[in-house]
């Protein structure tokens, strides 16, 4: 663990003399190595170590009698904060319908997570229906309505003339507003963030349901392409929230790091298993944990 | 790669950071720096050019690790599972891969071994369908082993040649369903001697080091024998390769680059080099 890696750099040290900068640097390789292990990108490495290296020269590091500790600590908080310190809760609006779209490269999650996330609202007491905007994945339609069947929460799926996901899209906007659903979720298909006809339909589907939430479903084990991602579906359709998959697994998540870096949205929730109620709300504090390994 | 007359601080910095951000992972990128050092400290290395070479020649190296045998249809039927986690493209890769089977002359049948995930089943019978291609499968909630049973003993009495057995996705962290996956191999292999004859191991290019991870249980307890990379068409340059291949050993098959059924190619070592190093 990196926290046994800093106290074996900085640790041997211990009333054996001054530490000085080389030591600090030493263990500011052993961080970097770690965060890159963890999938956390190579510009965002860069400043978060230049970050904490400068709080490691301080006092409370340099004249410490357990420096390993410190460093640990100091990065375990930094790490922590970036995350986003407190936890951020769907923003629902107080009496009029809640738009949220769902968005993400393919496989991530989304289809799962729109059904976890209208599940987890109708437990809270609201009227849910979930609207099926993928009409490119074989059977997508069909694995979005079985899931509401499961959960029996209502699944609208316009099939309009032509396949065109935004005609889809504002049928499903009148009908929830017809209906007086209190949320309306749109499912859409994965999409590559260099795809530009998807991502300008996209646009197209956000400018016509004018939602409240959008939230970027990412898998937890993305690479480095985590900051590409992000920005990009960031910079096309102003995010509002990210939603972690998988992290049951051993990914170490680091990605999570890169995309609030670069589009300083909220982690909203993480998806922990492939059942409806695997569904828990972001934790910052054991997300660094995590990430440093 | 860049207006660089010597090999100095920021040009070894821009070598990690290429490797680094390819996800080549920072062990394996320590090791090309070494072996770029190594090369400057005593062979004299002083040309950017040449250092480019040098390290497309060492990841080259490196791969060839794969050897070069392809996923051949020779047995009958020869049975391919197809494992890996959740998304990755598993399905999908079936559907190409049976279109390229088939349009080669082989007759294919598809299992639906996932019968856990909804309209999984539909999502396979309609790849079927598009390609007139037949599929075995159950109702949903069956047994994933009775799936992969009755598919061998059709196809058998069918005299398929290739029988492509989809399976769940699952975590390679998860127990029980890698206990699962060890269960529906040895039930293949019960009813035709030496099957599965490939499982192949589905991973996605935007997966970073947890790729490793992956292999490493499924390689230990399901027998894999060969990679699929998908989703190449993205920004990723599924560095995780270089590591994978070497520590395993074992052919990448096919890297998958779409959403479609043509979407398949063969792994080339030298593009997939050339690429990542733009
Ligand atoms: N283990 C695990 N699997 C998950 C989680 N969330 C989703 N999955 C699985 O991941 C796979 C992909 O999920 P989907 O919901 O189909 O993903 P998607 O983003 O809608 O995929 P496309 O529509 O093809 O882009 C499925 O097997 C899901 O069951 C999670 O939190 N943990
Ligand atoms: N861009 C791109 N998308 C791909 C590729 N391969 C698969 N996909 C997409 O990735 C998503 C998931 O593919 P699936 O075939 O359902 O993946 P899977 O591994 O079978 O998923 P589970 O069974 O749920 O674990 C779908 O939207 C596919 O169209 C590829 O090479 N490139
Ligand atoms: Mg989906
Ligand atoms: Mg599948």
């Amino acid at each position: 663990a990196l926290s046994d890696k800093l106290e074996g750099v900085l640790g041997r040290l211990k009333g054996r003399g001054v530490l000085t900068e080389q030591h600090i640097s030493d263990a500011m390789k052993e961080v970097r190595f770690a965060l890159l292990e963890a999938d956390v990108h190579f510009s965002v490495v860069k400043s978060f170590v230049a970050d904490v290296r400068e709080k490691c020269l301080g006092q409370d590091v340099l004249g410490s009698m357990t420096p390993g500790q410190q460093v640990a600590g100091i990065v375990q908080r930094e790490l922590a904060r970036l995350m986003g310190g407190t936890q951020s809760p769907l923003n629902l609006s107080p009496d009029d319908l809640t738009v949220v779209l769902m968005v993400g490269l393919q496989g991530s999650g989304k289809t799962t997570t729109t059904a976890k996330l209208a599940n987890r609202l109708k437990t809270q007491g609201r009227r849910v229906l979930m609207v099926a905007c993928d009409l490119q994945r074989p059977a997508a339609v069909e694995q979005l309505k079985t899931l509401g069947r499961s959960i029996d929460v209502p699944v609208l799926d316009p099939q309009p003339a032509g396949g065109d996901p935004v005609a889809a899209a504002k049928e499903g906007l009148a009908h929830a507003n017809a209906q007086r659903y209190d949320v309306v979720l749109f499912d859409t298909a994965g999409r590559l963030h260099v795809d530009g006809d998807l991502m300008d339909q996209l646009v197209q589907v956000r400018d016509a349901v004018q939602p409240r939430e959008t939230l970027l479903v990412a898998d937890a084990m993305t690479g480095q392409e985590a900051v590409n991602i992000a920005t990009s579906f960031h910079a096309a359709l102003g995010l509002s929230g990210i939603v972690l998959s998988k992290l049951e697994g051993d990914a170490r998540g680091g990605a999570v790091l890169s995309m609030r870096q670069v589009t300083g949205c909220p982690v909203k929730f993480v998806g922990v298993g492939e059942k409806i109620g695997a569904l828990e709300t972001f934790h910052p504090e054991r997300m660094a944990g995590r990430i440093l390994g | 790669a860049s207006g660089h007359d010597r090999i100095d601080e920021a040009l070894l910095e821009e070598v990690e950071e290429i490797l680094i951000t390819s996800d080549v992972g920072a062990a394996a990128t320590t090791r090309f720096l070494k072996t770029v050092d190594n090369e400057v400290r005593y062979n004299r290395l002083t040309d950017p050019a040449r250092m480019w070479e040098i390290l497309r020649d060492d990841m080259l190296r490196s791969l060839a690790r794969c050897g070069d045998r392809k996923l051949t249809v020779s047995a009958s039927p020869t049975v391919v599972m197809v494992v890996g986690v959740n998304g990755v493209g598993k399905t999908t890769t079936i559907g190409k891969l049976a279109a390229r089977y088939k349009a080669e002359g082989h007759k294919v049948m598809l299992a639906a071994g996932d019968t856990f995930r909804a309209a999984a089943g539909e999502q396979l019978t309609l790849w079927g369908q598009r390609l007139g291609v037949e599929v075995v499968r159950q109702q949903e909630g069956a047994d994933a082993s009775a799936v992969a049973y009755d598919a061998c003993q059709a196809a058998m009495a069918r005299g398929v040649d290739l029988l492509l057995v989809d399976t769940a996705g699952r975590l390679h962290t998860n127990v029980n369903l890698m206990a699962e996956l060890e269960k529906v191999r040895r039930v293949i292999g019960k009813v035709i001697p030496g099957a599965p004859h490939e499982v192949v191991l589905v991973l996605d290019a935007n997966t970073g080091q947890n790729a490793l991870s992956q292999a490493k249980t499924f390689v230990d307890s399901a027998g894999v024998t060969g990679f699929v990379l998908t989703k190449m068409d993205s920004t990723a340059r599924g560095g995780v390769l270089v590591n994978l291949v070497e520590t395993y050993q074992r052919p990448v098959y096919f890297i998958g680059l779409g959403e479609q059924a043509e979407d398949l190619t063969p792994f080339d070592p030298e593009g997939y080099v050339a690429a990542l190093f733009g």
